[in-house]
Order: structure tokens, then sequence, then C-alpha cells
């Protein structure tokens, strides 16, 4: 059986909403190295890689593995129901045909008890390749939420080019074009705050922004973002948490 | 023109 209790049930809260509109059904799957999950979009342009660490719960105990068949509609229907602050307990039999999941407050005066159904979902895991990538960059969160809104705006495709100048988003669409360029600027005190690249070799890539803009929901679980490009293949963003992280993967724009 | 490719053309099922 599952039994695993967060301090805070806003982590999951978070990890949910960061997803919900890319994936609509998944399986959770659940082992002694915590509670993971990897899904495509339905036009499997992208792919999200979710792990919740055993470290980053209060209480941890799965004895075999288990999928938990899940709807992040109504599981975030069932979450609204907690409080970001209150304590969190999941638990599903070995083949569950529910989770349960409860919550307390940090009073200790308020039981919440919720069900929620679970499906059978077959769902087939793609094997990621460990990846040099030939320029990786980490940036504020909220500053690349920013600059994919804004060139959305513009048009349907962004392109991000990573020299040693630093690295360059640009968009051209009917009503004009845009772009900006970040150059590396760490910050010593506040390394949140910084920008820093690492370029391997020159990356040119394009994307589309209506994924970029998406996967900016996750902004809520870090301060800062990690991009890894290359030429010719999926692009990743990863939200790192205190222990564990989501990461996003989406396939290129590449000319015929 | 760009062609958008798919995640799988890049990872293969496990």
């Amino acid at each position: 059986m599952l039994e695993a209790r967060l301090e805070q049930s806003s982590v999951l809260k978070k990890v949910v909403d960061a997803i919900k509109d890319l994936v609509q059904d998944c399986n959770f799957d659940c082992n002694d190295s915590g509670i993971q999950l990897q899904a495509m979009d339905n036009s499997h342009v992208a792919l999200v890689a979710m792990h919740l660490k055993t470290e980053g719960f209060a209480l941890y105990r799965c004895d075999r593995n288990i999928a938990l068949g899940i709807n992040l509609v109504s599981l975030q229907k069932v979450l609204r129901a907690a409080q970001n602050e209150d304590v969190m307990t999941l638990k599903a039999e070995d083949s569950p045909d529910a989770l349960s999941l409860v919550f307390e407050n940090s009073e200790n005066d308020r039981i919440s008890e919720y069900d929620l159904k679970l499906m059978d979902i077959d769902q087939e895991h793609l094997g990621i390749p460990e990846t040099e990538y030939g320029a990786t960059v980490k940036m504020p969160s909220a500053e690349f939420q920013r600059i994919c809104r804004d060139l959305s705006l513009l048009s349907e495709s962004v392109a991000i080019e990573a020299t040693k100048e630093g690295i360059k988003f640009s968009c051209t669409g009917d009503i004009g074009k845009g772009a900006v360029t970040l150059r590396q600027n760490p910050n010593v005190e506040k390394p949140e705050l910084g920008t820093t690249i690492e370029l391997q070799e020159p990356v040119a890539l394009t994307f589309s922004l209506k994924y970029l803009v998406n996967f900016c929901k996750a902004s809520g679980l870090s301060n800062t973002v990690t991009i890894s490009l290359s030429n010719e293949v999926p692009l990743l963003i990863e939200y790192e948490m205190e222990h564990g992280y989501v990461r996003f993967y989406l396939a290129p724009k590449i000319g015929d | 023109p760009t062609k958008q490719r798919t995640i799988s053309s890049f990872f293969a099922p496990k």
C-alpha cells in the first residue's frame, strides 16, 4: 500500500496546476523512490516528467509499485478543498480503485477526507536519453514567463539562439516583430535573480510559443528555471523543487 | 517553412 504525507498541500497543488493544461489523464507511478509521472500532451509535441522524491515527504511508505491512474481535472477539484498550509496524506491500496486524500490544518482541529476515483490508463513510457546540451541557461522563472507571454502576442513561434553574446528570443508576426536578448549576469547576493549561460556550442532552434507559455504555469514551483538546448533535439525546461522537479520537453520545429 | 516535430520522433518507447 501507499501512504505519503506532505507537510504542505501547496506542493502537490502547484504541481497539478503546472501540468493540468498539458495532460488530462496520467499515471502517478508510486515506488520506493517517490511519486513520478511521465506523460505526453495529446499532440505528442510536448512531454512532462515529474518526480516528488521520498525525502520531500514527512512520511513515505510504498511496499510495491503502484500506478494511480488520475484525471487531473478531477484531482484539482479535490485539491481545491485543501488549504496551502494543510498537511496532506495520500493513501492507496496495492490495486486501488480510489485514492484517499486527507487534509489536516496546522491547528489540528479540522480533518477533511476525500476519495478520488482512479482509472486504468495504458500509458507508454519514453526513454529520455542523457544529453550533453549545447547551451544551458538558468534565469528567473518570472522573467522567462514574461518573455514567452510578450512574444506569444506577436507570433506562434519563437526562434531561440544561444551564442557567446547571450541568448536571444525572437519572433515575427503579422503586426511586426520582437526580440529579447539576455546576457550572462550572475547575481552574487541573490543567485535566483541572476542569469547564467553555459555554452558548449552555438544553438539555434524554433519552438511553438503556445507550449512554452503553457510550461510557464509551473513558475510557482521555483524562482528559477533552467533551459537546456541542443541543435535538432527537444528543448528541456526544468523547474527544480527542494525535493523533486517538473521537467518539460518540447520538440522543435525543423525545416523540411 | 518549418514543421512541428513530435516528441516520439526523438525519444523511443521504453
